[in-house]
């Protein structure tokens, strides 16, 4: 494997968001790029993350190779990356490590990491394709802000979605609160829109603390996508350039 | 009070 990212900062990002998740993980590297998919203790959390080969210049990978990474060591060599750092990444067959290189674009600053690999048996599950009812794209910091002031009351939120708009909702033992957005469209800052795409209504209730989680990707992208339908898993996505993307799924919570 | 379900209620394990 060899790929080089013109930003060290988008993997940054990328761990830094995933790492209270997610600990031990499986980077799988083949011709297509690299990915990653791993649910978190109480599976009740997936992590899917896509950077596309496109995402890379240049990008090789000869033989698929698993590389398999403890995530609080990655953040520690990403660390020592400058923000307009530009990262290779490489391993070889059958690798005991893979090596980072950080340089600068404007010195000659060259740094070097290897990071020991570890064999993960990893649980990997098939998530469908799914035509979702409601698809609804909206200005991640707004999402972010949403999950953490209705945590400040509940630990579950209720996310129904009609033609009306999109309305969040939760019940604590001090009160309740809720935000409703409709569709929005800013002509000059379209990272501030918000799209509803709905086939059918959707009403279900998830647990804040995963979603609070989740919005530390919230840097990563200006605008993220959450995708529902009746009784399945939320989908959070959000999109990185070169149709690479960081995706979570959250297992709703049903009456009993 | 709804109860967490398990993803693997929904994705099956492959």
């Amino acid at each position: 494997l060899e790929a080089r990212l013109e930003q060290a900062n988008l993997l940054k990002k990328v761990v830094d968001a995933i790492k209270d998740l997610v600990q031990d993980c499986n980077f799988d590297c083949n011709d297509s790029g690299i990915a990653l998919q791993a649910m978190d203790n109480s599976h009740v959390a997936l992590v899917s993350m896509m950077l596309k080969s496109e995402s890379f210049s240049p990008f090789r990978c000869d033989r698929n190779i698993a590389l398999g990474i403890n995530l609080t060591s990655l953040q520690k060599v990403l660390r020592c990356a400058n923000s307009e750092d530009i990262l290779t990444l490489k391993a070889e067959d059958a690798p005991d490590v893979v090596n980072l290189v950080f340089e600068s674009a404007d010195s000659d600053r060259l740094s070097e990491y290897d990071i020991k690999l570890m064999d993960i048996d990893q649980e990997h599950l098939g998530i469908p394709e799914t035509e979702y009812a409601a698809n609804i794209s909206m200005p991640s910091a707004e999402f972010q802000k949403i999950c953490r002031d209705l945590m400040a009351l509940s630990e579950s939120v209720a996310i129904e979605c009609t033609k009306e708009g999109v309305k969040f909702s939760c019940n604590g033992d001090i009160g309740s609160g809720s935000v409703t957005l409709r569709s929005h469209t800013n002509v000059d800052k379209p990272e501030n829109n918000v799209e509803i795409d709905l086939t059918e209504p959707v009403a279900l209730t998830f647990s804040l603390k995963y979603l609070v989680n989740f919005c530390k990707a919230s840097g990563l992208s200006g605008q993220v996508k959450l995708c529902l339908s009746n009784e399945v898993p939320l989908l959070v996505e959000y999109g990185l350039a070169s149709n690479s993307y960081l995706r979570f799924y959250l297992a709703p919570k049903i009456g009993d | 009070t709804p109860v967490q379900n398990d993803l693997t209620e929904f994705f099956v394990m492959v």
